[in-house]
């Protein structure tokens, strides 16, 4: 879908390695391209880092990405 | 609640975030 697409795009822009997955590091040096402190930076990162092992895997940020686009997924 | 507050805080971040690759993907400001 055009959703998975955009967040394949965004998930590419913090990756620049194409490791796969996006580290603490890879986040700050999105600091000069986005008008984002590196306080900001930090916070995403922690927010989508669901299980807090210092990787985002791309299912960590692609459910970030649709909760900020479909709104937090009720959980029955 | 503070926990409350700091989610919130936290969701602008965010929304913050992704609307800033938006705009880097399609050129807009």
């Amino acid at each position: 879908s055009a959703v998975i697409e955009k967040t394949r795009e965004f998930f590419q822009i913090c990756d620049v390695e194409g490791k796969g997955f996006i580290t603490r590091r890879d986040m700050q040096r999105l600091n000069g391209e986005l008008p984002l402190s590196a306080d900001d930076l930090e916070n995403v990162f922690d927010s989508l880092d669901a299980d807090a092992n210092g990787y985002l895997t791309f299912e960590e940020f692609s459910s970030g990405f649709s909760e900020f686009m479909f709104g937090p997924s009720v959980v029955p | 609640d503070p926990n409350m507050k700091g989610a919130a805080a936290n969701e602008g971040v965010l929304a913050n975030f992704f609307n800033s690759l938006l705009s880097k993907k399609t050129g807009v400001p």
